[in-house]
């Protein structure tokens, strides 16, 4: 399940959007015992000034994603086009599930939730 | 209906799996110590303010991102034994299957968990040794003190399991009861392996000295 975009669509800034993954939803709810999903969330947004300038309170704002949005706002139609919005910071998961010897596994994954998104 | 074909190999294959999930698993109880696991990883505790260190399994002090609960397969097919004997104690063995483990794991914990039941008498004084089981028993591996009721934690890496190597695919345990002076004879009630692996391979590399 995904949030619908901001104003109905894929526009406003960079930012970390909703998505939730259902074990049930793929059919995998009887060999995993927990949880039962999790909020991965996705990225989307544009990139372009000032939205690739870093939320406030982040870090220093002169990054490559900057002279990025600079050069893509200076000439549009040439060039790289602009910053890419992605995962910034992300966090890990546990599963709890049954596998095929009837075992009990407790897995560990990293980097599974978006917790932050930018403009790289 | 699951996602099949590509989709569902891919998500396997990122969940670090390599079987498809083979229908309803036979319903067992989970034991508390993978609930109790299960919950110290869960991250919206870690965002309560203890920091989770990837991995590394705090509660048992080790590295690793797998913990597996393997119950002795051959239990519910083993005869109780005699509760009373002049001559020797029956023997056990356990049989863990250890097929799932891949062999880019490599175990950081392998500890056998005991449970005996026995009547009420002297048990004090009472060992049990483990050995490890080919075809015939091998040499005693280590021997532990045992009291029936109580859960009898024994840690094999380094004796019956070797630690930095891949797993084998079944492992074999001969157990033998030393209960000293006493005709009382126990029933094992409970036995299962908590192995703790660690696949590197899904690890964050090191963060280099700045």
């Amino acid at each position: 399940h995904s949030e619908p975009g901001v104003g109905g669509g894929p526009g406003g800034a960079c930012r970390t959007r909703r998505l939730h993954v259902s074990f049930r939803e793929v059919g995998w709810h009887r060999w995993v015992i927990a949880p039962r999903g999790f909020l991965a969330n996705f990225c989307q947004g544009v990139c372009t000034l000032p939205e690739a300038l870093q939320a406030p309170g982040g870090p220093p704002v002169l990054n490559h994603a900057v002279l990025h949005a600079l050069m893509h706002a200076a000439a549009p139609t040439q060039g790289a086009g602009p910053p890419c919005c992605v995962p910034a910071r992300l966090s890990p998961i546990s599963v709890l599930f049954f596998d095929n010897s009837d075992n009990v596994v407790l897995r560990h994954y990293e980097d599974m939730v978006v917790d932050e998104c930018g403009c790289r | 209906p699951a996602p099949s074909g590509p989709a569902a190999a891919a998500l396997l294959q990122a969940l670090g799996m390599h079987e498809v999930p083979r229908g309803v698993p036979t319903p067992r109880p989970v034991p508390p110590v993978m609930w109790r696991l299960f919950r110290r990883r869960d991250p919206r505790e870690a965002r309560a303010g203890y920091p989770l260190r990837p991995c590394h399994v705090e509660e048992l002090g080790v590295a690793g991102n797998i913990v597996r609960h393997i119950p002795d397969s051959g239990l519910f097919s083993r005869p109780p034994g005699p509760t009373k004997t002049l001559g020797l104690c029956p023997k056990w063995t356990v049989t863990f299957n250890l097929s799932g483990v891949e062999p880019a794991e490599h175990p950081t914990r392998a500890r056998l968990e005991l449970r005996l039941e026995a009547e009420n008498e002297d048990t004090h004084g009472w060992e049990l040794s483990v050995a490890l089981l080919a075809k015939h028993p091998g040499p005693e591996l280590l021997r532990i003190p045992v009291a029936p009721g109580l859960l009898v934690r024994a840690d094999l890496l380094g004796a019956a399991v070797a630690a930095n190597a891949s797993m084998p695919r079944t492992l074999r345990l001969a157990l033998a009861l030393h209960r000293g002076a006493t005709t009382v004879c126990a029933r094992l009630t409970e036995a299962s392996l908590l192995l703790v692996t660690l696949d590197a391979r899904l690890c964050p590399p090191p963060r280099l000295r700045r």
